[in-house]
């Protein structure tokens, strides 16, 4: 695992962090609990809770979908390419490309015939070890590994993702520290990205 | 054209873009290809060409990609050859976050000495 430079991180009188959805995406509460447990895998291995509250303007942790450039420098470019990016503590900015065809729920199996599916899941968290203070790791099989191949769903955080968070923010004492379940490695060729 | 007769995954040009980044397979230092510029400000954009690199770039398979090549390679574990061949094109295009994986000059990926490291 890596930090960023500096290895900021969100202070210690800060362990519940809050976050909102930019209110100019209606979301449904399904995509809404995509996040809620992306958060939650992270919950589980540190002392960190994450709420979701209403007030975009006040929230530690902010997650908005947008396309093209939408004013941080660092513009979406359409279907694949880049798919989502997050500042490191304490700037909570979580964007997503909206031009994504993100898959929210259901196997997805089901959406070979979607050209490039992408799982909302696993960029999700991946983009909240960001979020966290976590850089990219070199580990092909972690969570903060930089790329995912469409059609397939990573969400199990390994031992190089824990031991990066917990490095950060101390264990969770609930946590029994066995290693979490391997990646899951589900994967269908789509097109040339295959 | 009309862009309902695209398949959606192609409509935008970016996508469109980054495959075509198949075409520079085989590209090595020294040579001259038609739209290689693209290809640095991708390696730039990831921190491979350092930010604070702002000349125009060329078409030319210079040092910088060059060394950029090396570095993306290393970090991705892919056999370092200092060329755009085909293991590292296809690695190239597959979708990912777009945070950088190198700040500051500094590789955050590579295998070796990392920004932190912690044994347990």
């Amino acid at each position: 695992y890596t930090l960023f430079p500096g290895e900021p991180r969100w202070p210690k009188d800060r362990r519940d962090l809050t976050y909102a959805f930019d209110p100019r995406n209606p979301l449904t509460d399904e995509v809404k609990g995509v996040f809620a447990r992306a958060f939650g895998r992270w919950a589980e291995v540190t002392e960190l809770n994450f709420t979701n509250i209403e007030s975009f303007t006040t929230s530690d942790i902010t997650i908005g979908f947008y396309t093209g450039d939408h004013g941080d420098g660092e513009p979406f470019d359409g279907v694949l390419g880049t798919l989502a990016h997050a500042f490191s503590p304490p700037s909570g900015k979580f964007h997503l490309d909206a031009d994504e065809n993100w898959v929210v729920s259901g196997d997805l199996d089901s959406f070979l015939s979607v050209t490039a599916a992408v799982d909302l899941e696993s960029v999700a968290v991946h983009e909240i070890g960001h979020l966290l203070g976590l850089g990219h790791s070199s580990v092909e099989e972690s969570i903060m590994y930089p790329t995912i191949t469409t059609g397939k769903r990573k969400v199990d955080l390994t031992n190089d993702d824990v031991e990066g968070i917990q490095y950060l923010y101390g264990a969770n004492p609930n946590f029994n520290g066995t290693s979490p379940p391997s990646t899951t490695t589900r994967q269908r060729d789509t097109g040339s990205f295959g | 054209p009309n862009s309902t007769a695209i398949p959606p995954s192609l409509r935008n040009t970016t996508r469109v873009f980054w495959n075509a980044f198949s075409n520079f397979t085989g590209c090595h230092h020294g040579q001259n290809v038609d739209g290689l510029f693209r290809i640095k400000k991708y390696f730039q954009r990831f921190g491979y060409i350092p930010q604070t690199y702002t000349g125009n770039f060329t078409d030319d398979f210079d040092d910088i990609l060059k060394a950029a090549v090396e570095l993306y390679q290393k970090n991705f574990g892919l056999n370092v050859t200092g060329e755009l061949d085909a293991l590292t094109i296809k690695h190239i295009v597959i979708p990912r976050c777009g945070n950088p994986d190198v700040v500051n000059g500094t590789s955050v990926m590579h295998n070796g000495p990392r920004l932190h490291t912690v044994k347990h």
